[in-house]
């Protein structure tokens, strides 16, 4: 049985795509088969994942939507899927912003992604997705697809006030039945710095307003500037810690690989 | 002659919101007439500019594009804007996902915002566009609409690998005679934290890879937690150093101000 989770937050920023690619990363380590799939058309997840120019690449998601849209073929996963040592990916680039556009006036525009995932999904346990910032076509294709919705949060004033809007529209996508089984993870607190005030009182808000609704999960990525590094270099955090020689290295970026081990 | 600046970045969480209130109030300082639009469903412009709950307001830059999209007559000035102290404000709120599909099968769906604010914007001397995290439908209006295009960029890794996309979504915009007369003002360098090495590689990359192409503003925003406060508070950072009494306090901040103030 495979879960897919969708990493969603339509303010920009708050770690989503950091997000899904160590935890995918974490749920390797741990011996599951894991697809992750990039729903930006910035491609941030696929230039985290190696790949220098993601507009060179032949195949990518759109590739595959585009397909379904108009009724072709798919092709085989192992032209458009790249692999990692731990994690899979299907990768993006810029062409998916033109897919927004023609989910518009598709026939079951809701659920193209699902179709695709449910043909492509079947060697793994585990697929993430990740989102660009907004709730439109493409996040909700991914709500649709989705078993799982997880929710990344920095304590910042606009992040925790958009949350409202987020639960609003997956409550939406159940009730309209474009995904009734759809389940609310958690609220993953991201940039987390527990010595600043402005912390503490963004997560006491998170608590008492969405704490009895929505589970927050216990694993709190702290704010480091190790994990933007790792980003940088194509790296996990785990990849980056393990590199370290030096002990000092090591212990800046352990917290943040616990985090995610935990959150596994 | 007004002057319309579109505060455009697909990347999330740079300073985009930040950047357009902090910016036109210095420009309204300086004695100008200043409009701003928030040209973002999440609402962050209009929240910033003291707007609690901005799903309860009964007019927004939706309504106006919505009834210019089927060919409506406009409510009057007084009906929609909103005044503060140094700035006006069309505002928005989660409608405005509605209007982004709307647009796709609009006519003349590039220039809608452009025809509204070519009448709204005869009494300013500045329009300011804050926009979405994304290069759909709604940015492309505020590129058509705008003289001017301010970027914001964090020193993030791929905060600066995007700048070359949206470069030739502006180059598009230009060639395609949506906009011929757009302008690049400039890349605005915000969360800037020259202690930070990362933060100094980021920005020599930018100047070595867009310095001769693009001009990047001399003024910096620095990283400073109360730069989010004041967010947070609806204020601008100027009046949240002239509520200060404590020297301290009104140091940790002084250099926000200056530096908006410099850029305005
Ligand atoms: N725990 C952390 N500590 C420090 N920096 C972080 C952390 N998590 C993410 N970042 C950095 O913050 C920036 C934003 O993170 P990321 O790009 O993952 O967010 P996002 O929500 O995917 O953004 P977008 O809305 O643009 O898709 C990146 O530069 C990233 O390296
Ligand atoms: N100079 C700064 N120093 C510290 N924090 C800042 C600074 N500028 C912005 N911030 C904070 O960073 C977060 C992101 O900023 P902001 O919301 O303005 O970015 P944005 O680009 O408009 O985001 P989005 O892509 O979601 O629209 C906010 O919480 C804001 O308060
Ligand atoms: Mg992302
Ligand atoms: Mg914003």
């Amino acid at each position: 049985k495979c879960t897919t989770i969708a990493i969603v937050n339509q303010k920009g920023g708050v770690g989503k795509t950091t997000s899904t690619y160590n935890l995918g990363w974490e749920l390797g380590k741990l011996g599951k088969k894991v697809l992750l799939v990039d729903l930006d058309s910035q491609g941030n997840l696929t230039m985290q994942s190696g790949v220098q120019r993601p507009d060179e690449l032949r195949m990518t998601i759109s590739t595959l939507m585009t397909k379904s849209i108009y009724d072709e073929e798919l092709p085989a996963k192992e032209e458009v899927i790249l692999h990692k040592e731990l994690v899979d990916l299907l990768p993006s680039n810029i062409e998916l912003s033109n897919v927004e556009i023609q989910l518009v006036n598709a026939t079951m525009r809701e659920f193209v992604l699902k179709g695709i995932l449910d043909e492509y999904k079947t060697d793994y346990d585990y697929v993430l997705i990740d989102c660009m910032p907004s709730l439109l076509m493409l996040p909700i294709n991914a709500l649709a697809a989705a078993d799982l919705v997880v929710i990344p949060v920095a304590p910042e004033f606009w992040a925790v006030k958009g949350i409202e809007a987020l639960f609003n529209t997956i409550k939406t996508v159940k009730k309209k039945h474009i995904n009734r089984k759809l389940v609310i993870g958690g609220i993953l607190i991201t940039k987390y710095t527990p010595k600043l005030k402005s912390t503490k009182e963004m997560e006491n808000i998170i608590m008492d307003v969405f704490g009895e609704r929505i589970h927050v999960y216990d694993s709190k990525i702290p704010s480091l500037s190790k994990v933007a590094d790792a980003g940088k270099l194509s790296l996990s955090v785990r990849e980056l810690h393990d590199k370290f020689t030096i002990k000092r290295e090591k212990e800046s970026i352990i917290k943040a690989v616990e985090s995610y081990e935990s959150l596994a």
